[in-house]
């Protein structure tokens, strides 16, 4: 474990913890894209296939269950729990998530590093989370005003990937890990994918103005 | 896990 991991997996962590309070203390959950989530329950679903075989640390293990946890108990809220399910923008979250999914699974069946189920689904989650946020950075376009904590888990959520790149580089130059294309060119899709939202969150809060994402 | 992997992160 080095400093860049960490800090990526408490940037994720905050992340969660700024969205389930925007969702818990509003009672709302305007502005955020239900589609996005559910993706990431099954990126996690997927990712954490060995959660029962393998042991690497309580850390790891315990971390597994909270993400796990989290994105499902998320789902949940917006779905099922009588206030909150109100307040989602059910018809500005449009994006066909569907699609990404398919493309995820078609390319970790072309691509991936072994042919077996635990590596594959490994590779799919890889790709599915690097565009799990598409459904979430539309729906903010369209939204008129964003509110500050949503702006915040965005960030907080873009800024991790970004961390753990940094992780990959410092294990391949310290710990001589091999380079490993799959990881780091999802990771290098994923956060440029937020480069647009970086942009204006930034500018937004420099100018300490209220964040505009154009249309 | 083999060397090359990340299974060991999150």
């Amino acid at each position: 474990m080095n400093l860049f991991r960490l800090l990526g997996d408490m940037t994720h962590l905050l992340s969660i913890v700024v969205l389930l309070l925007k969702i818990r203390t509003v009672k709302s959950c305007a502005g955020i894209s239900l589609k996005t989530q559910e993706l990431y329950v099954i990126v996690f679903l997927t990712r954490y296939l060995d959660l029962f075989t393998k042991y690497y640390s309580v850390y790891n293990t315990a971390m597994k269950l909270v993400f796990l946890g989290t994105s499902i108990g998320i789902v949940w809220y917006m779905r099922y729990h009588k206030v909150v399910k109100q307040t989602y923008s059910k018809d500005e979250d449009t994006f066909k998530h569907y699609f990404l999914i398919l493309l995820s699974i078609i390319l970790a069946l072309l691509i991936h590093r072994a042919f077996d189920v635990i590596e594959v689904l490994w590779t799919f989650s890889l790709y599915l989370e690097a565009v799990a946020i598409l459904p979430q950075l539309v729906l903010l376009q369209k939204s008129r005003n964003i509110d500050t904590l949503t702006g915040d888990y965005v960030f907080l959520l873009g800024a991790y990937r970004a961390l753990y790149i940094l992780n990959w580089v410092y294990r391949f130059l310290m710990e001589n890990h091999k380079f490993r294309w799959i990881p780091w060119i999802s990771g290098l899709v994923q956060t440029a994918l937020y480069a647009d939202f970086f942009y204006y969150y930034i500018k937004s809060w420099k100018n300490r103005e209220k964040l505009k994402l154009p249309a | 896990p083999p060397k090359g992997s990340f299974h060991d992160e999150l």
